[in-house]
């Protein structure tokens, strides 16, 4: 059977991709077959795993209809697969308005893979349109990353609030698979507080393991690696590695 | 004669609500009219400034028509006020999409104050969508805050891309006010090999002035204040005093 995970959080910048590739990855090397989708017209999941944008992808198959075996590319992790997005994306969202089953189009595009994977990690835009929504309509659970600043705490309601929303209209079986803290920083007061706040706001939902800020987490998209690949002995190797166990612990 | 200025990076998190709140704020302090639009369904900007956002927001007058003056609410700072925001923006990039003349609604409304104001500054989202689209086509020009981050210079192209299509099709006038280093960390290699691809890609385009990573810029937002009413003394203070008088030389 294969589980479908949404990275979301309309805040931006708070390391959605930086999760989704890293997750994928660690959860690919333990010999698990893995897609990612990257449904950011930004393409950053795309960048970070080093995979060009030339060819076909999700943008064809959310529009175009095209087959989704011909989206699908290899990465430099084995048993890690990739459908692509670039800048076409963007206007997906005004394209898919006045389509029908408009929200559902991704959960039917998914339908032709069930089973060729274990888990299905989607990398979610900074936004609660329609592409998110899809994602959301096409998962089974929700990884809520949530960068320790002021700012992201701001939007959890709205967050939460269209989650709401799709359980009830689209997809009641969507559940929150966890939340996880992103750029900690141990020696500053505002992580701490936001910390706190969080875990007093979600209780256990939240991992025990924190991502730490780490740099070398910020050079590997420039390499096109996952951590794994670029700096397999830094904090934010070891965190997402620990991260994915701890998953795992959840789904076995 | 008023200036409007668009602070714009489809790359979520790299500093823009920050950039607009306190570029305003520094503004004003000079006894300058300034008007701040947030533009942004999360309302950061209107948390940034401490301003409730119950009333009318922007969406009552891209939506229903409202009046702007009622929309209008003033904050901690003289001679500064702001159309803040909420999530029900969040539903408007659908609603626009059927709406005539869609790119320019925001044009006309703020036709309705130019002059009250010596600045307008828009604060968007992490986004190229119609809230966008409509900030680019009221606009005269454009910051481009820019994180020390390889994924931010990854989506340039794209946002330039962008702006090339509005100059073409609906604001002949839009010009790049300037590009603007956040988050800038002398330390780490990361910083330096960005600022320089930046200073590369845009010559003298970048502001003189780099905004650093200072805990004090993400602490504030907490208490409702811009920097200068939080910590006045600190380097994020200091480094957006200085950014706007920079800003004044070019302008005056
Ligand atoms: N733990 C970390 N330590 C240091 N840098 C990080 C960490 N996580 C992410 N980053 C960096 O911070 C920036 C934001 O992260 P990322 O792009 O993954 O966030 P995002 O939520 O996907 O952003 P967007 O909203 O634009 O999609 C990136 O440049 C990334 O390399
Ligand atoms: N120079 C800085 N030093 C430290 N923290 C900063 C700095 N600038 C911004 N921040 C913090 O980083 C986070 C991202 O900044 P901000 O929210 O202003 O970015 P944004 O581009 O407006 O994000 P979005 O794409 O979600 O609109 C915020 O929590 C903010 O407080
Ligand atoms: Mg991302
Ligand atoms: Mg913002």
């Amino acid at each position: 059977k294969t589980k479908t995970i949404s990275v979301l959080n309309q805040k931006g910048g708070v390391g959605k991709t930086t999760s989704a590739v890293n997750i994928a990855s660690f959860l690919a090397i333990t010999e698990t077959p893995v897609l990612i989708i990257d449904m950011d017209p930004q393409g950053n999941a795309s960048t970070g795993l080093g995979v060009g944008n030339q060819k076909l992808t999700i943008y064809d198959l959310l529009i175009n209809n095209k087959n989704i075996n011909s989206a699908i590319q290899k990465t430099e992790i084995d048993f890690l697969e990739i459908i692509p997005s670039n800048s076409q994306l963007a206007g997906a969202e005004i394209e898919l308005v006045s389509m029908f089953t408009r929200e559902t189009i991704l959960r039917q595009i998914i339908q032709n893979v069930v089973g060729k994977y274990k888990y299905i990690i989607i990398d979610c835009p900074p936004s609660l349109g329609l592409l998110t929504i899809n994602a959301l309509t096409a998962s089974d659970s929700i990884i809520i990353p949530i960068q320790c600043e002021y700012y992201a705490l701001d939007g959890l309601s709205q967050l939460l609030n269209t989650i709401r929303l799709v359980q009830k209209n689209l997809n009641s079986n969507l559940t929150i698979e966890g939340i996880l803290i992103t750029m900690f920083d141990s020696r500053l007061n505002l992580s701490q507080q936001v910390l706190k706040e969080v875990k007093d706001y979600f209780g256990d939902k939240v991992y025990k393991t924190l991502i730490n800020r780490n740099v070398k987490l910020g050079e590997a998209p420039s390499h096109g690696k996952p951590i794994i690949l670029y700096d397999a002995s830094s904090t934010g190797s070891q965190n997402y590695m620990n991260l994915v166990s701890e998953i795992l612990q959840y789904n076995d």
